[in-house]
């Protein structure tokens, strides 16, 4: 039965929609079958896959509107990946962002199905929230097992985790009892700035054995993943963000074995 | 009579925070009366210069909440920039969040008096937005005269520009038609990366003159203002990015003087 993680962060850019991404596609790649659903109304998740809201293909929204059934919004999206499904968001407006996010707090029974009418069919279930915790990543912290959140390797995303695991634990308290930490990722660290050592240290003295070992480096073949639709390790297995996200792939694989 | 200006976009980290924090400290040092209010709930604003929600100093939404005078949250934040005055959101926790939201939405016309009583003494008014478009950043779009979207070069910030563009529209088509833009303004341009130049081009193809001449590069020195609680200018004049802000602060004097 998949495990259900939704991948948050209030601090906007810290590499939510790159980890759901490239960590998604290594573990497809390591033979478990991983599905990616987009619910920020931005579409990043869905337009690193070259689907874009203006397309006429249905979304997620389509699903939780009009009933389309859920088979109708997984996309098959790499020849190379068989493994590795995508639902975008597809939100084409601001009006329709608005009534989406009205749908997943309405109708949130809704959504909660249609996650669990997917669960048997994946090992993962990576949910792409937007830099929020109301709606409507609260939906997605209401159906999740589990969360991960990538903190980047910068003062500024740090002084916010402590925000973000309140609104989790707040989530758990009162409408999710079983949401754990899947984990803490620490992203973008830049070699050259001298203030990620610090950042690292100090996070790890503050979250412990929750922090992934696996450190996400600064890459910029990580950035062009927008440009090129379609994970890292579909275009450059060797640099240094596709290795840190296959090596985190076997961390995660690893730990759960045990 | 002081420009409200909105500091928006819906895609996070791209440097909104930065960019108010770091262009409103250089403009006071070419002796304007500036003022940074914080409507982000994450209080990024505020920690850039040691002021937390933990502390017991009011914010906006005490103003708000309590009808505390305005006078009693503007902090004077740099000894050697005396012209320079923050109001810091200093929302403390979830619950605080909502409320804040609630606040902006139901008691507009008090944070638009509160604004308006403050335009006077001040020569430019920068509101440093969340990573959205909702509350509470539509209040801020609803009472500014203009609105400046950093856009991060690479692929993923330069795909959301369309949708903080038709975001912001609507607000002026519907609630405050005097909205203009006060220009897009390209960050963290990184030099190693080819990337960066593809964004620069597309970017000033599709939106012209409305996009700053400056360019502000990617450089460790501005990452570590939330840590060093001032604005870069205040430890490091020389390097690239103070230079870049000095740079954008003249040429925006330069262009509202004609
Ligand atoms: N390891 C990395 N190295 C270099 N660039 C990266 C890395 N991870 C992500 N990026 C780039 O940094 C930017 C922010 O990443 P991303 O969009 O994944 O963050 P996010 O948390 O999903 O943002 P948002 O809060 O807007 O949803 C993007 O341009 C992305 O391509
Ligand atoms: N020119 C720059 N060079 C290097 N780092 C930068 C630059 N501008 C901003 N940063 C860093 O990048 C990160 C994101 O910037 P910032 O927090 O200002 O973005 P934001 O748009 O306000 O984010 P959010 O969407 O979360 O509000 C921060 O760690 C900041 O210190
Ligand atoms: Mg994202
Ligand atoms: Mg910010």
């Amino acid at each position: 039965m998949g495990e259900v993680i939704a991948v948050v962060s209030q601090k906007g850019g810290v590499g939510k929609t790159a980890t759901a991404v490239n960590l998604g596609a290594c573990l497809s790649a390591i033979k478990r079958r991983v599905l990616l659903v987009g619910i920020d109304p931005q579409c990043g998740l869905g337009k690193c896959f070259g689907i874009s809201p203006g397309d006429t293909r249905p979304g997620l929204i389509d699903v939780l509107r009009d009933g389309a059934p859920a088979d109708e919004v997984i996309y098959r999206v790499h020849p190379r990946l068989p493994r590795l499904d995508v639902i975008p968001a597809n939100v084409d407006s601001m009006t329709e962002e608005a009534e989406f996010r009205n749908l997943l707090d309405e109708e949130f029974t809704n959504f909660s199905r249609v996650i669990d009418q997917l669960r048997p069919s994946y090992d993962f279930i990576f949910i792409d929230c937007p830099p929020r915790l109301d709606m409507p990543t609260k939906a997605a912290l209401m159906v999740a097992d589990s969360y991960l959140v990538p903190i980047q390797c910068e003062f500024a995303s740090m002084a916010t985790v402590g925000g973000t695991l309140r609104g989790a634990l707040e989530v758990k308290r009162r409408l999710n009892p079983k949401l754990a930490i899947f984990g803490f990722l620490l992203t973008m660290a830049d070699r050259r700035a001298r203030f990620a050592i610090t950042v690292v240290r100090e996070v790890r003295q503050y979250l412990k054995e929750r922090v992934f070992r696996t450190i996400i480096p600064r890459d910029p073949r990580i950035a062009e993943v927008p440009h090129r639709q379609a994970p890292v390790i579909t275009y450059d297995l060797e640099c240094p963000g596709a290795r840190a996200y296959i090596q985190l792939a076997r961390e995660i694989l690893g730990a759960r074995i045990l």
